[in-house]
């Protein structure tokens, strides 16, 4: 089988990381019209949610999709998202 | 650890295996059985109990089920995603989901692979159904990704000051724990009938035995309680007064299976943590398989670790305490070998130990090993001498001769480094105290009678130090540390006090220093030790 692309990798990573909370769901050029570059908008959105998933889950901070992060996606984990939706919406500080 | 947010506001929970969507490959009472030891863990660690009735009406509600299963989390068949929870609430609240397409395993063993341990599944969903969210710290239960469970599995401290702070620590009822004699032999297999006349197939571990609720009008809720003060009727090897493990020795039907003896007076249905009907044998005739010294059993104590190691006491009556750690600082009473704020939480070291203190005061469950938040440092650590957050937020923590370096908890690639790579002589045994100083930003290194100016940017200290102590009016030399709390002000610390500094006037603002136990982790006056003296 050929080596998946480049964006097979960022596709699937996007889903990952839209299913645990890291992204939001659905393309955020949307929610982004007011800026200039919203592919560079999301490019960031995307890298800082590649950078919180490392954090969370102790592997090295990159912000790229390494090896680690590929690993750390296949492992076997719990269905409910690291960071609850509602914290999202409402902004609100959940106690840590 | 992280609490969503939502709670039940009762704390004796129903629980119960769907009716409908039971596991397709598990002996329901083997999962019966494992469900209710998950839920044991959280009980143990709270004043919560847990109740299993056979109903879908339970508080919570365990399904097996497999792909899309009317609700928004479709699981993946046998793939990653392996189960799933509500947080507390009415309806599906509370409830937790099982991927049936996973291969689950009831008695997991170290060479099953692909097999994933309900036991260790099960704990960590029913922590999302008593509200606990995900963790980052590696090791614990709430942790996001799948980590099986360690056979001499304790409950980690990050979940426990989680469940403890929402549902408060289980209330110590020091005359409801009875010694526990952890098997060595393989325990035997079976099969018995409890009066719920289901057949149970248990692990039967070796008999123990028990008194009878002697006064029941006094202890009303308590199955037991222990001997009266002179046994003198009793052989020699029975401690004057036993300690007796956790209830779940005696009240778990899959542990122990009991039947309840209406007819003795003494002997009532107790309020049970976990279902089944409670036995009482009868008291005193049957000779127990007790061993001659029983062994207690302390979870946290890691003297524990080896059960085939024999314990006894020196004298039977002697009644085993609680072995404290000979190091452990008593927190209203001692100095401090360094302090600092890192992530704007104020952390306090003394020999292997730590506090860390928050917006709300010092957090339960401290002092902690300090190697269990900063799990790189060497295992024999005894002390550390100084710690600071650097200005890029990454953590030093000297300990002698080198220097630790951290990216929050994980230590950075090259460390540790020796201090004379940073400047220092080489004959400087270790520091006492290092701060980034708030009156101009520079950091500082102190040992014995001098200190250092150290370049964060280049890596070194500046050339033109050290020098001599004396240019801090009033703290003298030898300091134990010193940091900038979020008053901005300056506070150097020696033995069991503390000094405020003027930065302006380079001096103390009183001669005479604070104690520290009252000001910095709010003991009571007269619990701080002021007999000592502190000057």
């Amino acid at each position: 089988r050929s080596r998946p692309t480049r964006s097979a990798h960022h596709e699937s990573a996007r889903g990952y990381l839209e299913t645990f909370g890291y992204l939001k769901k659905g393309r955020p050029e949307v929610g982004n019209l007011l800026l200039v570059d919203s592919e560079q908008a999301y490019e960031d959105d995307f890298r800082i949610a590649i950078k919180t998933l490392q954090e969370f889950g102790g592997i090295p901070v990159t912000g790229e999709i390494d090896e680690a992060t590929k690993a750390l996606m296949k492992q076997k984990r719990c269905g409910r998202p690291d960071r609850e939706e509602d914290e999202e919406q409402h902004g609100h500080r959940r106690k840590r | 650890f992280a609490v969503q947010g939502e709670k039940w506001k009762h704390t004796n929970l129903t629980w119960s295996l769907s009716s409908v969507r039971r596991p397709s490959q598990l002996d329901p009472y083997g999962t019966r059985s494992v469900l209710s030891r998950a839920l044991d863990v959280w009980a143990q660690a709270s004043r919560l109990t847990f109740t299993e009735v056979n109903s879908d009406d339970a508080d919570i509600v365990v399904s097996f089920a497999k792909r899309y299963h009317d609700d928004a989390y479709p699981f993946d068949g046998r793939g990653s995603i392996l189960a799933h929870a509500f947080f507390p609430g009415s309806g599906r609240g509370g409830d937790a989901h099982f991927d049936d397409d996973e291969l689950w395993l009831l008695q997991p063993r170290d060479d099953d692979e692909d097999g994933t341990s309900l036991f260790a599944v099960a704990v960590h969903e029913f922590g999302h159904s008593l509200g606990l969210s995900h963790s980052s710290v590696k090791g614990a239960l709430m942790f996001p990704w799948y980590q099986g469970i360690q056979p001499n599995f304790v409950l980690p401290e990050d979940d426990r000051n989680g469940i403890q702070q929402m549902y408060g620590p289980k209330t110590s009822n020091k005359w409801a724990r009875i010694p526990y004699y952890r098997p060595q032999e393989p325990p035997q297999t079976t099969t018995t009938t409890t009066t719920t006349t289901t057949t149970t197939t248990t692990t039967r571990k070796p008999y123990i035995h028990h008194h009878h609720n002697r006064h029941p009008e006094r202890y009303p809720n308590r199955a037991y309680t222990p001997y009266p003060r002179t046994p003198s009727r009793y052989p020699s090897y029975y401690p004057e007064r036993p300690y007796y493990p956790d209830r779940r020795h005696y009240n778990t039907s899959d542990d122990h299976p009991r039947r309840t003896n209406h007819h003795h007076p003494y002997s009532r249905p107790t309020e049970t943590t976990t279902h089944g009907t409670t036995y009482r044998p009868r008291y005193p005739h049957v000779r127990p398989e007790y061993p001659t010294n029983p062994r207690p059993h302390y979870p946290n104590d890691p003297s524990q670790d080896n059960p085939r190691k024999p314990y006894y006491p020196e004298k039977t009556t002697q009644r085993p305490t609680t072995t404290t750690p000979s190091d452990k600082p008593d927190t209203c009473d001692t100095s401090y070998d360094a302090v600092a704020l890192i992530r704007g939480e104020l952390f306090i070291f003394k020999n292997r130990y730590h506090w860390r203190i928050g917006a709300r005061g010092r957090y339960s469950g401290y002092p902690m090993e300090i190697t269990r938040m900063w799990s790189s440092l060497p295992k024999n650590l005894t002390h550390v001498d100084a710690v600071y957050e650097r200005p890029d937020r990454k953590i030093a923590i000297f300990i002698g001769k080198e220097l630790y370096l951290f990216d929050s908890q994980y230590l950075l690639p090259g460390y540790p480094k020796p201090l004379r790579t940073f400047g220092l002589p080489e004959s400087l045994e270790k520091l006492d105290a290092a701060m980034v100083w708030g009156h101009n930003g520079n950091t500082y290194f102190y040992s014995g009678t001098m200190y250092w100016k150290y370049d964060e940017e280049k890596g070194r200290v500046d050339y033109d130090y050290p020098r001599n102590m004396a240019m801090w009016k009033g703290v003298g030399n030898n300091i134990d540390s010193v940091f900038q709390w979020k008053d901005g002000k300056t506070y150097f610390f020696k033995g069991k006090g503390f000094w405020k500094f003027n930065d302006l006037q380079m001096q103390v603002e009183n001669e005479r220093p604070s104690l520290s136990a009252s000001f910095w982790m709010g003991c009571p006056v007269e619990r701080t030790g002021r007999r000592a003296g502190y000057r």
